[in-house]
C-alpha cells in the first residue's frame, strides 16, 4: 500500500468498507428479527422460505454461501449444454466413459446402440428392457417406485406431522406436501379426459376395492371400503376419527373443493420412504401401488443437491427444493408420491400431465407462488382422479 | 434426484428394506 501511494490506500479502505456494509446487510436480512414491517405482511410461504435459510445460515457458512448460488439457472444451463447433439463418432466412447464413472448398466438398455442417443440428456433419460425390472406381485405390497438407495424409512408422527430427514433433522409433511388452505396457490383442472375408459376404471375400482364416485361425477366422500379378507368390512365397524384424519384433511382434500372430508379406516398409520437416485441410475419412476391420483401440487423451489451428504446436513432441504407432490388414495387410505428435483435434474416429467413444466425461469419479482395445484377429478368421473396401476411408468427426471 | 413416498397403511405394514439398501424399481418395499 505504501509503495502504491495514497490512492491505493483509498481503494483498500473503500473495498473493506463496502464488504463490511454488505456483510451486515446480508446478516440482518437473514436474522429473523431483522425482518422489516413489510415482511410481516408477506405470506407464510415467504416466511417459510426464509426460516430454513436462517437455519442454513445458523447451521453453517458453507450452506449459507451455497444457498446464495443461482442453482436454478445453473441447472437450466446444465440441461442446455447436455442437450447439444454430439458427433456420432464421439457418442460410443463418451457414453461408455460416463457409464464407467457413474456405474450405468449398459446391458439392460432398450436400445443398446449408443450412436442412437444424440446427446447426454437422451442417454440419461434412456429406457430399459421391460423385463429388466420384474414387478413384485403381492396384492398388499408396495414396490420401489425407482432404482436408487433407500435413505430413510419410518413412521410419520401424527401429532407433529414431522418426517425424519435423518436422525435429529426433520421437516414437516404439511410444508412438504402442502395443505389445501395454504396461501398463494394457483389452481387448475387437468384437461386429461379418460371418460372413454370408464368400463376399465370400473374393473380397476372393483379389483382394488375402491368406492366409485356417484355417476354424476360428484366426489363421493373419500371413504375407502377395505374388505378385510374373511371378516366384516371396515364399513360395518364405523371408523373412529383418529389423530391422523386431521392431518390428512389438511394435506389432501379440501372439503368445499374436492368433496367431503377424508374418512379413514381405523388403526392406520402414516409411513414414509425416501429413495435417492444416483447419476448412473435408471431415472424413470413408476407407480408403487394401484392408486388414484387426485391432486398434483408443483412447488417451484430451489434446486439444491439432494446427495446423501446434503440430506444429512442441510435442514429443510426437501421443503426448499423444487418438487411435484402427487396426492390421492390407495386401498388402505391416503397415498402420495413426490419426485424431488436437484441441481443436475431440475426437470420432473409426468407422462399423464403434459401441462406440468418444472425448472422454468421465474419472472423477477413475481409473487413466488407457494404451489401450482392441478386436480384430476375430471380424468375419470367414477374414480374422481387418475387411475395408476402398480409398475406403470409415471414419468422421470431429466437433465437441466 | 429423490422420490419420497408418504402413505397411510394399517399398523401391520412392515418395510422389507432398511436405510442404506440399494433397490431396483419393482422390488418389494414393504407389505401389509
Amino acid at each position: 500500500a505504501h509503495a502504491g501511494g495514497p490512492n491505493s490506500v483509498m481503494k483498500w479502505a473503500v473495498l473493506t468498507g463496502v464488504t463490511i456494509v454488505l456483510g451486515t446487510i446480508i446478516l440482518r436480512s437473514q436474522s429473523p428479527n431483522g425482518s422489516s414491517r413489510a415482511d410481516e405482511e408477506e405470506g407464510d410461504s415467504a416466511k417459510l422460505k426464509r426460516k430454513p435459510r436462517v437455519q442454513i445460515f445458523n447451521n453453517d457458512w458453507i450452506f449459507f454461501c451455497y444457498s446464495t448460488l443461482p442453482l436454478n439457472a445453473i441447472s437450466r444451463l446444465w440441461g442446455q449444454v447436455n442437450s447439444l447433439d454430439l458427433p456420432v463418432w464421439m457418442r460410443p466412447w463418451g457414453f461408455k466413459c460416463y457409464s464407467y464413472l457413474f456405474g450405468v448398466n449398459l446391458d439392460e438398455m432398450e436400445d443398446p446402440d449408443l450412436r442412437h442417443y444424440s446427446n447426454l440428456s437422451e442417454f440419461f433419460y434412456r429406457n430399459i428392457q421391460p423385463n429388466a425390472r420384474p414387478i413384485y406381485p403381492g396384492h398388499n405390497a408396495i414396490i420401489c417406485p425407482s432404482d436408487g438407495k433407500v435413505l430413510q424409512i419410518g413412521i410419520i408422527d401424527s401429532d407433529s406431522g414431522e418426517i425424519e430427514q435423518v436422525k435429529g433433522l426433520t421437516y414437516s409433511i404439511r410444508d412438504f406436501l402442502g395443505t389445501h388452505s395454504q396461501p398463494s396457490v394457483s389452481r387448475s383442472q387437468s384437461t386429461v379426459d379418460l371418460v372413454p375408459d370408464e368400463e376399465k376404471h370400473k374393473e380397476f375400482a372393483r379389483v382394488n376395492n375402491f368406492r366409485l364416485s356417484d355417476p354424476s361425477g360428484n366426489e363421493s366422500e373419500h371413504y375407502i371400503e377395505v374388505k378385510n379378507e374373511g371378516d366384516k368390512t371396515v364399513e360395518e365397524s364405523k371408523p373412529t376419527m383418529s389423530k391422523t384424519v386431521g392431518l390428512l384433511n389438511e394435506l389432501s382434500l379440501n372439503p368445499d373443493l374436492y368433496g367431503k372430508p377424508y374418512n379413514e379406516p381405523k388403526d392406520t398409520q402414516l409411513f414414509f420412504a425416501v429413495i435417492y437416485l444416483a447419476p448412473g441410475d435408471y431415472h424413470h419412476f413408476h407407480s408403487p401401488v394401484n392408486w388414484v391420483c387426485k391432486i398434483r401440487r408443483h412447488f417451484p423451489g430451489d434446486l439444491f443437491s439432494v446427495a446423501p451428504y446434503f440430506q444429512r446436513n442441510f435442514p429443510n432441504l426437501f421443503v426448499l427444493n423444487e418438487r411435484v407432490a402427487l396426492l390421492g388414495n390407495w386401498k388402505h387410505g391416503f397415498f402420495s408420491m413426490t419426485p424431488v428435483g436437484a441441481t443436475n435434474v431440475g426437470s420432473i416429467k409426468l407422462n399423464f400431465d403434459k401441462e406440468l413444466k418444472t425448472n422454468v425461469k421465474r419472472k423477477r419479482h413475481s409473487e413466488p407462488h407457494a404451489c401450482y395445484e392441478a386436480t384430476y377429478g375430471n380424468a375419470s368421473r367414477i374414480l374422481g382422479g387418475m387411475p395408476l396401476t402398480k409398475g406403470e411408468e409415471l414419468g422421470g427426471f431429466m437433465l437441466g | 434426484s429423490t422420490v419420497v413416498l408418504c402413505f397411510e397403511a394399517p399398523k401391520s405394514f412392515k418395510f422389507k428394506v432398511k436405510d442404506g439398501d440399494k433397490v431396483k424399481m419393482g422390488q418389494e418395499l414393504g407389505t401389509v
